[in-house]
């Protein structure tokens, strides 16, 4: 464990904890997207599948079991609470998120580091994790005023893989060159998803004025 | 392809 990851993982953390704390105390998921919520329900599920039969580290372990209570429980929120739901954006949260859980499917059945089921499905996490965040950014160009929690939230899961680039690259020389090419480059694709989002939020906040994407 | 790397990072 590096200070890097540490970062990156407490960032993470942080951005989820903000989002229920959004929900919960707003009782509102308004601006928030459920079809990238429910995306990365998807990327914890098929990624996290060794939880019970590879043990790492207490930190690991509990940190997975976090990552997915938390992650489950705001899709639970936004489908079935009966306040909160009322506040989805359904009309505006249209992406096909299938349309990037397939390809990203078929490229884990193409480009694999070795064709078993956990590795496959592994590797599927990880390249859909890289294109999750696109319905909700797509929602935030949408939604003509985004609230600071949701801003603060975005920008959270943006530079939590962030900090994992930089994490990789202090592995790579540090523990005898390791070459792990399939999260790398999908974390920097993930990453520069993010370029104009970070661009506009951090133009917002210099200017201390509301933050607001282009259309 | 690299060897299958250790999967010890959430």
């Amino acid at each position: 464990m590096n200070v890097f990851r540490l970062a990156g993982d407490m960032t993470h953390l942080l951005s989820i904890i903000i989002l229920l704390l959004k929900i919960r105390a707003t009782k509102s998921c308004t601006g928030i997207s459920l079809k990238t919520q429910e995306l990365y329900v998807i990327v914890f599920l098929t990624r996290y599948l060794d939880l019970f039969t590879k043990y790492i580290s207490f930190y690991n372990t509990t940190m997975k079991l976090v990552f997915l209570g938390t992650s489950i429980s705001i899709v639970w929120y936004m489908r079935y609470h009966k306040v909160v739901k009322q506040t989805y954006n359904k009309d505006q949260d249209t992406f096909r998120h299938y349309f990037l859980a397939i390809p990203c499917f078929l490229l884990a059945l193409l480009i694999h580091h070795e064709f078993t089921v956990i590795e496959v499905l592994w590797t599927f996490s990880i390249y859909l994790e890289a294109v999750a965040i696109l319905p909700q950014l797509v929602l935030l160009q949408r939604s003509r005023n985004i609230d600071n929690l949701t801003g603060n939230y975005v920008f959270l899961l943006g530079a939590y893989r962030a900090l994992y680039l930089v994490n990789w690259v202090y592995r790579y020389f540090t523990e005898n060159h390791l070459v792990r090419w399939i999260p790398w480059l999908s974390g920097l694709v993930q990453t520069t998803l993010y370029a104009d989002f970070f661009y506009y939020y951090i133009k917002s906040w210099k200017n201390n004025e509301k933050l607001q994407l282009p259309a | 392809s690299s060897s299958k790397d250790v999967k010890d990072e959430l």
